[in-house]
C-alpha cells in the first residue's frame, strides 16, 4: 500500500 | 509551483496582512467577526499538523507558521488585548460558529482519503475553511458600512481560493497531477460564497463608492 502523500498545498 | 498557485498564496497572505494593518494602524477590529478568525486559526492549526514530520520546502514551513502565528495573534488581539478588544462588534457577531466546526467534524469523519488522524484532520480543515467566511459576511451585512481595509482584507481573502482552483487545473493538465475532490469541491464552495461580496465589490470599485452590502 501507498505511503501517505504529504499536502504540498498550503 | 506555477503562476496561479503563487498569485493565491501571495492574496492569502496580503489578506492577512491587510487585517493585521488595520488592527494595528486603526487600533481597531471593528467590523472584524472573531468567530471567524477563531475558524481559521482552528483551520490551520489542525491542518498544518505535518509542519514537524514532513519538510516540503522552506517556503512552505515559513508560510504555515505565518498563517497559524497571524491567525492566533488577532484571536489574541480581539479577545484580550486591552486596546483594541474593546472596539469588536460583539452584538453583531453572533453566528453560531460551534455548528460549522460539528458539520466539519462529521464530514470529516465520513470523508476522508484515509482514516488516520492527520487526513480526517485536513479534511476537517479544508471543510472547515470553506465555510469560515460565514460569521464575517453576515457580520458585514449587518454593519452595512465596510471600511476600505475590512472591504480589502474579505477580497483578497476571496480571491486566493479561486486561484487556488486555477492552480487545481493547471496542475491537472501540466502535472497530471490530481488534487483530492476534497479540496476541489470545497474550493468551489468556498469561493462561490464569495460570490455576492466579489459583485458589490466590483459595483463599488468601478463606481469609486464606498462598499456598501444590501441589508
Amino acid at each position: 500500500e501507498e505511503n501517505e502523500k504529504p499536502h504540498d498545498e498550503l | 509551483m506555477n503562476i496561479f498557485r503563487l498569485a493565491g498564496d501571495m492574496t492569502h497572505l496580503f489578506s492577512v496582512l491587510v487585517l493585521l494593518l488595520k488592527i494595528y494602524a486603526t487600533k481597531s477590529c471593528s467590523g472584524i467577526s472573531l468567530k471567524t478568525q477563531e475558524l481559521y486559526a482552528l483551520v490551520f492549526l489542525t491542518r498544518y499538523l505535518d509542519l514537524f514530520t514532513d519538510f516540503i520546502s522552506v517556503y512552505n514551513s515559513v508560510m504555515k507558521v505565518v498563517f497559524i502565528s497571524s491567525s492566533v495573534a488577532i484571536v489574541w488581539c480581539m479577545r484580550y488585548h486591552p486596546l483594541t478588544r474593546r472596539t469588536y462588534d460583539k452584538d453583531l457577531d453572533t453566528f453560531r460558529h460551534y455548528i460549522l466546526v460539528g458539520v466539519s467534524i462529521i464530514l470529516a469523519l465520513l470523508f476522508h482519503d484515509r482514516f488516520t488522524f492527520r487526513e480526517v484532520f485536513w479534511a476537517f480543515s479544508i471543510y472547515l475553511e470553506a465555510v469560515a467566511i460565514l460569521p464575517q459576511l453576515v457580520l458585514l451585512q449587518r454593519s452595512g458600512n465596510v471600511d476600505n481595509l475590512t472591504g480589502q482584507y474579505v477580497f483578497f481573502l476571496g480571491a486566493y481560493r479561486a486561484f487556488y482552483i486555477l492552480n487545481w487545473i493547471y496542475r491537472y493538465f501540466t502535472e497530471n497531477h490530481y488534487s483530492r475532490w476534497i479540496s476541489w469541491l470545497a474550493g468551489f464552495v468556498q469561493t462561490a460564497l464569495y460570490a455576492d461580496f466579489f459583485y458589490y465589490y466590483f459595483v463599488s470599485w468601478k463606481n469609486n463608492a464606498k462598499l456598501q452590502l444590501p441589508a
